[in-house]
């Protein structure tokens, strides 16, 4: 029933999907009912956001905005010898271009306000960033991040320490203690056998990390394997298949619309809005929450190159698809009926000194741990959901390097694939791994690290220095796990999905942000320049003003006490040829008469402007052949009143 | 005016570093530290363009504006390194260099 006149919409296809049915993010049940993403705040944090793009403005947010780059408010892209400053639009596009319109296309979450960062489009520094991921956190309810480290194979980072800081103070304090939501792209590095666990935003534990599949349900050529990704998406494919269609900035060549955005960048907002849409039914949802909603309703689909594997909870995982594909019907009604998951507890190991050398394929270096009741007992962690592995391993070549990890169940997850183009010769110093493969399993029981080098026998041997196992979960058993996959079972025919149902939700903290700096340079300037045009106009007039004075005071006119101010031109006074100043004067008609105010609350003996009506006023200050002339000499039409005012 | 830009207005492509500030015990007010971010910048020849972020006790210094000859840069750089190096004051400090990121 739903309809749109946007004319992209029925290409569309990630949205709904009338080739091939069931390939599309299976959200029109969601907008029937009315969930739009009203009320929540996605910002785009990329190279700008071309907010007065039609299908854009009415729902951009000007308060969760910022350019770092440029540092001011307005995150408008620039345009770029390239023309390649269009990434944040489409992006931004995805996520909330306005529905019925007649323009272009329609976002997931079309009811959600777009926020943009600017950061992408000049030099990146690790404070930048920080400053980046909290900026107006108390408004920007998800920060869609579709940039990272290069993909090309070779590169190890991540997030620095401001960033990691940054992140993690956004899930603590942003969104009102709820946690902000990062979504990044797991990475396009698919074509050099990049995995994201090299990326460390994308193995983070605070980010929601998100992959791509193609319109035929196939991981695309770019597309990265990862043991720490989430689930996936649909986005472009090769050639013979289509992208996404969404809002295109009209700069440069850009003409407001475009069918051609791809990559894990066009995944990563749709699953922004899809989060969206959640946080519009469920407002309390915390960072944690979405992640196992997320975990608890991928859709694991036919798909003969995944390795799919069924973990011990009963979630089943593929390093190529994550937990699967997003839906946004499944997604909005969990998170309709979700309660929240206990506290985040966590164990975390000693420093395991290994010094073992790394020995060729197939043989493997495997270490253990054993992580026993008592180790949990102080943190009461049960279930697990990231598990992380921090290694420091020396080697001549890197990428030669297999590293797997098994949890107590047995499931095994490749943290760290080998990549033929990463011949880095310092090998791993404090690298962190991750998998969430394990979610849901037991924490309880032993660990096992299997190192292995799959390379060319004639580099020297590679060394395990040291490494340490870091847990993540809550106090949920298993039993806890399966009585909520069931509650959600039960929620999936959408009959909690009317406003009648709402279950309460508590108000969150009260945190103000930062504002320390709200004038920014450019406005400082201007402030600075009016005010000195100010000053300079006061002085000058002022000097102009006192310096008339003496000159009709030194006159003999006044040197006999009274001074002849003529009337007034009006004219020239509309005109703006004369300056309009009257003095504290008594009025006293020419024949000697004083002349009483009518104005009680008039001071005796002296009127100012406020009590003279404008008709009355009888002008002191006009031209300077006024002032000195006596009156029988000045000309005629500057004595036209009996009345005159005498100082 | 350029050091009222605060953290967000950085990389005018002179040095940088980022600070983590020890907190004192009792100290709940952020003038305070802000007041020991300054000295502490004053001390390191540095000029404290304010918090970063949301991230409390933690401040972006930056070098004082003007072209200076490469060896006084380096110069300088080493007397900061030194400074934020042995300072009691400092729990945490790193120079803020360029990060490659990429659209995806």
């Amino acid at each position: 029933s739903i309809y749109f006149n946007d004319p992209k919409y029925p290409q569309q296809w990630h949205l709904n999907n009338r080739q091939s049915p069931g390939r599309d993010i299976n959200v029109t049940g969601v907008w029937e009912r009315n969930v739009t993403g009203r009320g929540v705040t996605v910002v785009v944090v990329d190279d700008g956001v071309e907010h007065t793009v039609q299908d854009i403005a009415p729902n951009y947010s000007p308060e969760g905005s910022y350019d770092l780059n440029s540092n001011d408010p307005d995150p408008m892209p620039h345009p770029d010898v390239e023309n390649g400053n269009h990434h944040g639009t489409r992006c931004a596009g995805e996520i909330a271009a306005v529905p019925n319109n007649s323009f272009c296309a329609v976002g997931v979450a079309f009811g959600s306000r777009i926020a943009g960062i600017r950061v992408l489009d000049g030099p990146l520094t690790d404070s930048m960033e920080a400053v980046a991921f909290n900026k107006h956190y108390q408004i920007n309810d998800i920060y869609s991040c579709s940039w990272g480290p290069d993909d090309d194979g070779k590169t190890v980072d991540g997030p620095h320490q401001l960033g990691k800081a940054a992140l993690q103070h956004g899930v603590m304090a942003g969104r009102r203690g709820f946690g902000s939501i990062f979504v990044v792209a797991s990475g396009n590095g698919g074509q050099h056998n990049d995995n994201c666990n090299y990326d460390g935003y994308a193995n983070s534990i605070y980010t929601v990390t998100i992959g791509a599949v193609d319109e035929e349900g196939r991981m695309p050529f770019y597309a990265e394997e990862c043991a720490s990704m989430l689930a996936v998406t649909f986005s472009g494919g090769d050639k013979m298949l289509r992208s996404i269609v969404t809002t295109d900035w009209d700069l440069q060549k850009g003409t407001g619309c475009t069918e051609g955005h791809t990559g894990t960048s066009a995944a990563a907002p749709l699953a922004a809005g899809m989060i969206a849409l959640m946080l519009q039914v469920r407002p309390c949802l915390t960072w944690r929450d979405v992640q196992h909603i997320i975990v608890f309703t991928a859709t694991q689909y036919e798909d003969r190159h995944a390795d799919w594997i069924t973990n011990e909870a009963g979630f089943s995982h593929s390093h190529q698809h994550g937990f699967g594909l997003l839906n946004a019907w499944r997604l909005v009604n969990a998170a309709k009926v979700w309660t929240s998951v206990p506290y985040l507890a966590s164990y975390v190991s000693p420093v395991i000194k290994e010094n073992k050398a790394i020995p060729q394929s197939p043989r493997a270096l495997e270490v253990r741990w054993n992580v026993s009741r008592t180790d949990l007992e102080m943190s009461g962690l049960k279930t697990l959901e990231h598990v992380a592995v921090t290694v420091s391993i020396t080697h001549p070549r890197r990428g030669n390097l297999e590293l797997k990890l098994f949890c107590p169940s047995g499931m095994m997850s490749l943290i760290g694939a080998p990549r033929s183009m990463d011949s880095d010769p310092s090998g791993f110093n404090d690298w962190t791994f991750s998998t969430v493969r394990c979610w849901g399993e037991r924490a309880k029981g032993v660990y096992r690290l299997v190192v292995r080098d799959v390379g060319d026998e004639s580099l020297q041997v590679g060394v395990l220095r040291q490494w340490r196992l870091t847990l993540y979960g809550s106090v949920w058993s298993p039993v806890d796990i399966r009585d909520r996959q069931r509650l959600l079972q039960n929620a999936m025919s959408g009959k909690y999905l009317h406003d009648s149902f709402t279950l309460p939700c508590p108000p969150g903290l009260s945190i103000p942000e930062e504002d320390g700096y709200t004038i920014t340079p450019n406005t400082l300037k201007t402030l600075v320049l009016v005010g000195c045009f100010t000053v300079f106009w006061t002085v000058y007039y002022m000097l102009e003003v006192y310096l008339s004075q003496r000159s009709v005071a030194s006159s003999s006119a006044c040197r006999n006490g009274a001074c002849r101010w003529p009337r007034r031109n009006r004219k020239a006074r509309e005109e703006g040829t004369e300056l309009e100043s009257v003095p504290l004067c008594n009025r006293k008609d020419l024949h000697g008469g004083e002349v009483e105010s009518t104005d009680p609350a008039a001071s005796p003996g002296l009127l100012g402007p406020e009590h003279l009506e404008e008709g009355a006023w009888h002008l002191a200050l006009n031209s300077k052949g006024a002032l000195d002339c006596p009156p029988q000499q000045c000309p005629p039409e500057l004595l036209q009143d009996q009345q005159e005012q005498i100082c | 005016l350029a050091e009222a830009g605060g953290p967000e207005a950085q990389w005018p492509g002179g040095l940088s570093w980022a600070v983590h500030l020890h907190s004192r015990e009792g100290e709940q007010e952020e003038k305070t530290m802000e007041r020991r971010a300054d000295a502490l910048a004053q001390a390191a020849g540095l000029v404290n363009t304010g918090r970063i972020g949301e991230l409390r006790g933690h401040y972006l210094f930056v070098q004082p504006a003007g072209r200076k000859p490469a060896m006084e840069v380096e110069a300088a750089r080493r007397q900061a390194e030194a400074v934020l190096a042995s300072h009691a004051d400092v729990h945490w400090h790193s120079e803020q260099r360029l990060l490659r990121r990429t659209k995806r």
